[in-house]
């Protein structure tokens, strides 16, 4: 699992940040959805780096944005 | 179509390259 802080973040440049919250929510995200957490990941990181960061400390707005993305791949590709 | 490859992919370990401009 990646272990990721506020203030790691807040030491990164922009692109940095990118990086280091792709990597944690692709971790985090492929443990729930194994097949997907790629193509989800690559939609969270659409997300304002500020909300990622919320998201970040609020295990909850995660999962309700994972949810959604879920959502919306699965019209996409439908 | 262009969508369809829309959304990028991320790859763990691999510089991320969906939104550059960001």
């Amino acid at each position: 699992k990646v272990s990721l802080t506020a203030s790691m973040l807040a030491s990164a440049s922009p692109q940095a940040q990118k990086q280091m919250l792709g990597e944690w929510l692709f971790s985090l995200i492929q443990t729930m959805h194994p097949a997907l957490a790629g193509k989800i990941t690559g939609m969270l990181l659409e997300i304002d780096t500020l909300e990622l960061r919320h998201m970040l400390e609020s295990p909850e707005c995660l999962h309700t944005k994972v949810d959604e993305a879920i959502a919306v791949l699965q019209a996409h590709q439908a | 179509s262009s969508s369809v490859n829309w959304p990028p992919e991320f790859r763990p370990g691999e510089p991320w390259k969906g939104y550059p401009n960001i």
